[in-house]
């Protein structure tokens, strides 16, 4: 098995801004087909992610603000960073994506769980 | 690389029923921190799948009756299968769980892609 880093997997980002509502987010959701929306400032720089868990947790607890269901506290990856060590931190995170940044936090994609079990496919 | 089978790595199942609301499902999906609720009927025999996407098209769409977020028509995994064929699957449909069922349709665990990533952490 060659080694496969992040920047062989990783795909692109569907994006919001921390002002858009949790309607709209839904709906970008449902349009993208994803699970994952990374929320970035108009620089593009990382501030945080909201998943369908997310907008299920908003219709759980009946919470209109999307400020109130973000999740502000991001686990990364970086681009070079080997399949093995992604695995390992969404195993102790219990969660099923990573978005990619540089040194300065800014967003250069996603690498997920799903990605990476096709790896497992070929 | 020995061959990994999917009673290897199924997980039991968060469960519901097709006559609970929208609501009481999303409330499970938080407590068990799951994405995936399988549709079962009173003999535990598989009648569909909702997922926390499916809740999020909920919200993006107005929607409140959850027989009308439910996929009824569901991609499943039996437990002798071998782990590339479940990753085939899962490509091809763009999902990322398998219910898996016997012969009678009755639900004996879930297999999902957090797992099947799983085994490239080892
Ligand atoms: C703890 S997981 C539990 C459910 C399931 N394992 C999953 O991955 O969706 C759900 C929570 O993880 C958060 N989350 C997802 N990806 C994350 C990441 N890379 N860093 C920090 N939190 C993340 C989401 O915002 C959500 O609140
Ligand atoms: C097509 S996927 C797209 C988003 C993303 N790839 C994911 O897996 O959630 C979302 C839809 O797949 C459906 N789904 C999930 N697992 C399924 C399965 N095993 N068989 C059939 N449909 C399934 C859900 O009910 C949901 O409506």
């Amino acid at each position: 098995k060659e080694a496969v880093f992040v920047q062989n997997i990783m795909i692109p980002t569907v994006t919001c801004n921390i002002d858009e509502d949790t309607e709209t987010v839904a709906r970008r959701i449902i349009e993208k087909n994803v699970n994952h929306v990374v929320v970035v400032d108009d620089g593009g720089i990382l501030k945080g992610i909201v998943t369908s868990f997310d907008i299920t947790k908003a219709v759980a607890k009946k919470e209109e603000k999307l400020s109130n269901v973000v999740t502000r506290q991001v686990v990364t990856a970086s681009p070079e960073e080997p399949i093995d060590s992604c695995v390992r931190k969404l195993k102790k995170h219990d969660i099923s994506a990573l978005p990619v940044v540089d040194s300065e936090k800014k967003i250069l994609g996603i690498v997920t769980s799903e990605q990476i079990s096709r790896l497992l496919g070929e």
